[in-house]
């Protein structure tokens, strides 16, 4: 059995609405991956956090 | 003669179950064949005879789709795994003998590495049949949730196959191998309910016979995101649906999304509305382009993240809510039940679009959410603790795809491959079955 997860998450630091549409990108901490390919983990570990 | 008789020892041995398997394996198989065979001089005697045609000649029934791949997948294809499946499944419920269950149950842990010291019922005593084995709990305790409150956490003990983003709207599977989202998920935005009932109620889909397989027109998408975008990104009150979908806009990444290139989505314009209508109006016309799935338009910038979690037999076989979400709407492939073994992910391509399939489908606190256990030949059905008319992996739902292929078919459209059902919930704020991060949401049965 396999279980498929499809999720959005942000991808970068949080901007104003004018700032971030009228001056592009801000990068900063979004979504971030705890495993690796072929790890074994439980339930209740994280996958990863924002 | 008498003599024969008396001097032959007579020594019974049981047939091996493997065999008997196998036999009835090949008597479906041929029985399938012949069947299909006597469908394909139908059709040809309606089409010679000019009987064919939406009015007069018999519907077409649904298609099963077969895969492409190395010898052993073709192999596999042929077989009628279903069958197997529910076989497997009737041979694991045979209750086993008191003394042997121990031993038994022992040794399949010893085969698997099942940590026994974790199972709720220390006495295997209790377990008469694999089946319920196979379904069994923990102890309280022994699965602590990360205390983070903002991790994503794994739905199920398992090994990680893959994980990443979605660029493109594609999924990369092992080694390179990609399906795109519309075929695991579907084409088509899914339906919300609109009345409140209690909590765990499902309306299920009258009409699943069919529905066009292209997205919702522009205008529909557009008109239902309108009045609710950039709304507070607090738990639970997102943008409503999949409406102003621009995944990229404030990193200007554009070329990762999937639509097609207009003026309206070049980078150049995006940055030139000065006022926040001209921006809204901008963003309706772009959210006409996307996909029903990708990412929603909020103060955050946000992208689609996957992760793939496989369960080998020997796993704690029930998954738990990774987040606290809202499943507003599910929808069930009936597919076929390869295995989804490593080794077959690696190697048939588009593995999990062609197997059955649960796909519940919300939102969380950043937008869209979706969960799908994929089922296998050696599990056969897939259970939904809030749903109760969810039936996987039976006679009764593939007879059901078979008549609603026909119907679309009869009116002339193509089918969907699935049937939808939508949740609904006592609070209208919800619009759906809410689920808390580490809840119980189902699992993985034999058979």
């Amino acid at each position: 059995s396999t279980i498929v997860l499809v999720f959005e998450a942000p991808k970068g630091q949080r901007p104003s609405f004018d700032e971030g549409y009228q001056e592009g990108k801000r990068e900063g901490p979004g979504w971030e991956w705890n495993i690796e390919p072929g790890q074994h983990v439980k339930v209740g570990q994280a996958l990863g956090q924002v | 003669l008498r003599a024969a008789l008396r001097s032959t020892k007579v020594e019974w041995k049981p047939i091996p179950v493997g065999l008997g398997i196998a036999s009835l394996g090949v008597l479906q198989f041929y029985r399938i064949q012949r069947r299909e065979q006597a469908r394909q001089e139908e059709e040809a005697r309606q089409t010679a005879g000019g009987e064919g045609g939406q009015d007069g000649g018999k519907p077409k029934k649904r298609q099963r789709v077969r895969p492409t791949g190395p010898w052993s997948v073709q192999i596999m294809s042929t077989l009628p795994l279903k069958a197997l499946s529910r076989l497997w499944g009737r041979f694991n419920e045979l209750e086993i003998p008191y003394y042997l269950r121990v031993p038994g149950f022992k040794l399949y842990s010893f085969v698997f590495g099942v940590n026994l010291s974790e199972v709720s019922e220390p006495d295997l005593h209790a377990y008469p049949n694999l089946a319920s084995f196979f379904y069994r709990t923990l102890k309280p305790g022994v699965r602590p949730l990360d205390p983070n409150p903002h991790a994503v956490l794994s739905p199920a003990d398992g090994k990680v196959i893959q994980f990443g983003t979605i660029e493109h709207g594609e999924v990369e599977q092992v080694k390179g191998v990609t399906y795109s989202l519309d075929s695991l998920l579907g084409s088509q935005k899914p339906k919300t309910s609109g009345t409140s009932t209690p909590s765990g109620n499902t309306t299920p889909d009258t009409n699943i016979a069919s529905s066009p397989q292209s997205p919702q027109p522009s205008s529909e998408r557009s008109k239902e995101g309108s009045a609710e975008v950039i709304k507070d990104d607090e738990e639970f009150a997102q943008v409503n649906g999949i409406s102003y979908t621009l995944p990229n806009l404030f990193s200007g990444d554009l070329s990762s999304s999937t639509t097609t290139q207009t003026p309206a989505t070049d980078q150049s314009t995006a940055a030139s509305p000065s006022s926040e209508s001209e921006v809204r109006a901008d963003l309706a016309l772009r959210a006409s382009e996307q996909p029903w799935w990708a990412p929603s338009f909020t103060k955050t910038p946000t992208a689609l993240y996957y992760c793939v979690v496989y369960l080998a037999p020997g796993d704690y076989h029930r998954f738990h809510s990774p987040v606290s979400w809202v499943v507003e709407s599910r929808r069930h492939f009936a597919g076929e039940l390869y295995s989804v073994s490593p080794y077959l992910q690696r190697t048939l391509p588009g593995l999990f679009t062609l197997n059955e399939r649960v796909v519940l489908l919300g939102r969380w606190r950043w937008g869209f959410f979706s969960y799908t256990p994929v089922g296998a030949t050696n599990v056969g059905s897939i259970v939904i603790n809030f749903d109760k008319e969810l039936r996987t992996n039976s006679l009764l739902t593939d007879t059901a795809a078979d008549r609603a292929a026909e119907e679309a078919a009869r009116r002339g459209e193509a089918y969907s491959g699935f049937a939808e059902a939508t949740y609904e919930s006592a609070s209208p704020l919800l619009r759906g079955h809410a689920l808390k991060r580490g809840e119980e949401m189902g699992g993985f049965q034999l058979g």
